[in-house]
């Protein structure tokens, strides 16, 4: 069944970085890959978090947030102005 | 804008001010709605190259490019991908798909924090003088991340990703978003990000006001400025069949009523809908309007709106009552036909005129800006309200700035209404909110990174927040509009941001990132949740004891256990630590305590700090002995450090759970 999207912040953990891959960006794609071959980083963080911003269904964020390494998924937020 | 720089004592005291040349040297990024760059408020007349260390660009988009920066508006960026992800592609014939503002929001607040000096400023003629931002020379810097859907966490998170790779010193955002545990707030952990690389940030505390509880941005490591009122007023005056004359507000700069007294109806005996006091879209019937005063209530939309739909539907003015939440507060907008907002008591008298005549009739008469309104400044009923939500041992907000009826800088694509059908285009407006407050602090904490470059993040904010005032000269507690009563530091925090003070505070109470750790290991977060705040790998000592007591906060808040079951005579105590870092000359401080409570003993402990050298420290303690009073009982107390010189203020909060 095809599950609605939704924005999520992954946060990542360098330190879990594989020694095989050769960069973070690497490794940050190849944990998104795991759980979804549709799913992309339409933004990499690296001063405010270690991490990117994606797009996935609830169920795919539930397994992301397993995968070694993986450190929080967060849902997006919307905030306002005041 | 007009009236602050002399409100908060700018215009008269410039001598100890950090020279230009050293506030050019500080760049303010804001992130919010763009920026309108024809604004005068960016002429870069008189100021020198960029900073060297700059590495921020001007993003060339729709209606926007690189020649739309100059030696003022130094950085424009947008992020609209997490926007567009959620919403689909920006259609460019709503709005820019470019650092340009289209809302006015964002000119609003860069203008307020740093604008420069525009000669002759108004809004339709209300509000009339020299324009300036808080920090005039600083450097300013935009980050477009909210569109008309609204401000996404990942595009927030995108620019504040820049803002630090840019080389901004102070952030200024003025939005939020439901409150989270630190660990799943996407702004806090940013603005944690920011604190760490030395970026001051400043964050409005929310419009929930007068809610207690109430707040947004709440984490210890931003400054959380809520909003009070200047001392300036737009009267409108409504006159009634009966010979009553009241006053209220407005900004309607059109062609006015005649004296002539006209027939009054109050929205809900003009509407068919159960609403129709609210004067929402398409609920007044024309017939019952046509020709006539409608006094609307407020709430529900707009208030510029009402406006909107009372002219739609043939009306000739309005009064807008505030109902009893809003209290007397009197917010005032460039409404689209005369108009006078009064206040909930005021209202009511002229709902009961309306009710008590067969042929009720008004009139509406425009004053103009009245200037030394007293008391100010007072809390304004919309800012949001401690104790906080999230960590009720530190207290939020921490101090309030001018965020009501605040004239600055707008864009040329939107109304100062914001309303569609409203064709005006103005170069200034006047609106309130925590929106307008906060950039206020942003500037003022600008001129402090100017005068003292090496201070951190957190001497700035304390520098900001133990010289702010909480009384007026006569001696009274700042008012609550909402209220009519004292306030509290529920309220104001600290107090009134008052940068000359600010300036030269004496004592600071700094904190370090290990510090913000400690605080952490003191709410029990684990080893994940202190590296998702903090990307630190850091694991609580087992063997130590957090406490959050002993976090080096400038203020105090004390949650206290209500004894179940017990009577009187029982006591808790509960012992603080703070330390405090001299940045002012050798001296000797004491303490002082006033309390409005005798059942909470409070003690410091040395009584008295003797200072040698500059960035010297001290620690003391402070015990508090409280009797169990009944859940919900709040009370306040005030510490302060002097040399007979500075005057070191913590305002405390006690509450009883």
């Amino acid at each position: 069944r095809q599950q609605a999207k939704r924005t999520y912040i992954v946060q990542m953990d360098k330190s879990h970085k594989p020694a095989s891959s050769d960069d973070h960006l690497n490794w940050y794609d190849s944990s998104l890959k795991f759980v979804s071959d549709s799913a992309d980083m339409f933004y990499t963080y690296d001063n405010v978090i270690s991490g990117f911003s994606t797009r996935l269904t609830e169920e795919e964020a539930q397994l992301l947030e397993k995968q070694p390494g993986v450190l929080s998924v967060l849902p997006e937020i919307r905030y306002e102005l005041h | 804008t007009t009236r602050t720089p002399e409100f908060l004592g700018l215009g008269t005291s410039e001598a100890i001010f950090p020279a230009s040349d050293k506030v050019s040297e500080v760049v303010i990024g804001v992130l919010d709605t763009g920026v309108w760059p024809e604004s005068k408020s960016f002429d870069d007349t008189g100021l020198g190259p960029v900073p060297a260390s700059w590495k921020g660009e001007c993003q060339v988009g729709k209606n926007f490019n690189s020649s739309s920066c100059n030696r003022k508006l130094i950085g424009a960026r947008f992020f609209s991908e997490g926007y567009e992800r959620s919403f689909g592609p920006i259609d460019e014939n709503v709005e820019s798909r470019s650092p340009r503002d289209e809302e006015g929001h964002g000119t609003h607040t860069s203008t307020t924090a740093a604008g420069s000096a525009v000669a002759d400023a108004s809004l339709f003629g209300f509000a009339s003088g020299t324009a300036r931002g808080m920090a005039t020379t600083a450097r300013v810097a935009i980050y477009k991340v909210c569109w008309l859907g609204g401000c996404f966490g990942t595009d927030i998170l995108a620019g504040i990703e820049q803002a630090i790779k840019d080389g901004v010193n102070v952030l200024s955002l003025s939005i939020g978003g439901s409150l989270n545990d630190y660990s799943k707030d996407t702004v806090a952990i940013a603005a944690f990000a920011a604190t760490a690389n030395g970026i001051v940030v400043s964050l409005s505390a929310g419009n929930g006001g007068p809610s207690s509880g109430s707040l947004a941005n709440v984490a210890p490591w931003m400054l959380t400025v809520g909003a009070g009122t200047l001392d300036r007023d737009f009267p409108a005056y409504v006159s009634l069949g009966n010979g009553q004359k009241y006053k209220g507000v407005s900004l309607y700069g059109g062609k006015p009523l005649s004296d002539e007294l006209v027939p009054i109806v109050y929205g809900r005996n003009a509407s068919n809908s159960t609403s129709g006091n609210l004067c929402l879209p398409g609920s007044l019937v024309p017939g019952k309007v046509a020709g006539k005063i409608v006094l609307c209530d407020r709430g529900g939309n707009a208030r510029a709106q009402k406006g909107q739909v009372v002219k739609d539907a043939g009306g000739l003015g309005m009064i807008l009552s505030n109902t009893e939440s809003y209290g007397e507060e009197l917010v005032a907008d460039a409404h689209v036909l005369p108009t006078s907002t009064v206040g909930h008591k005021i209202g009511d008298l002229i709902k009961a005129y309306i009710h008590s005549e067969a042929n009720p009739t008004a009139t509406i008469s425009q004053g103009s800006t009245q200037i030394g309104i007293q008391p100010s400044p007072v809390v304004a009923a919309f800012s949001s309200r401690g104790p906080n939500p999230i960590t009720p041992e530190i207290l939020k907000p921490d101090l309030i700035a001018p965020g009501v009826n605040i004239l600055a800088g707008w864009t040329g694509a939107a109304a100062p209404t914001g309303l569609d059908n409203d064709k005006r285009r103005v170069s200034f407006n006047i609106i309130s909110g925590t929106s307008m407050s906060c950039p206020h602090v942003s500037g003022l904490a600008a001129l402090i990174k100017a005068a003292q470059p090496e201070w951190s993040p957190a001497a700035i904010k304390s520098a900001l927040m133990t010289t702010a005032y909480s009384t007026y000269k006569n001696g009274k507690t700042i008012e609550d509009v909402a209220t009519g009563s004292p306030s509290t530091p529920f309220d104001y925090g600290a107090g009134h941001v008052d940068p000359v003070a600010a300036l030269d505070p004496g004592l600071v109470y700094d904190a370090t990132v290990e510090d913000y750790i400690s605080f952490l290991c003191a709410l029990n977060y684990s080893a994940e949740q202190i590296k998702s705040v903090t990307k630190k790998d850091y694991t609580c000592d087992s063997t130590k004891t957090y406490s959050l007591g002993d976090f080096n906060y400038p203020s105090f808040a004390v949650p206290l256990q209500t004894a179940l079951g017990s009577g009187a005579g029982v006591s808790s105590t509960v012992r603080y630590t703070r330390t405090l870092t001299n940045v002012g000359a050798p001296a000797t401080y004491k303490v002082k305590v006033s309390s409005e409570i005798s059942s909470v003993k409070i003690l410091v402990q040395p009584e008295s700090l003797s200072f040698n050298e500059a960035y010297e420290k001290k620690t003391y303690t402070v015990t508090f002995t409280a009797a169990s009073l009944p859940s919900g009982t709040t009370s306040f107390a005030r510490l302060e450090w002097s040399d007979g010189k500075h005057i070191v203020g913590s305002p405390i909060a006690f509450s009883w759970t």
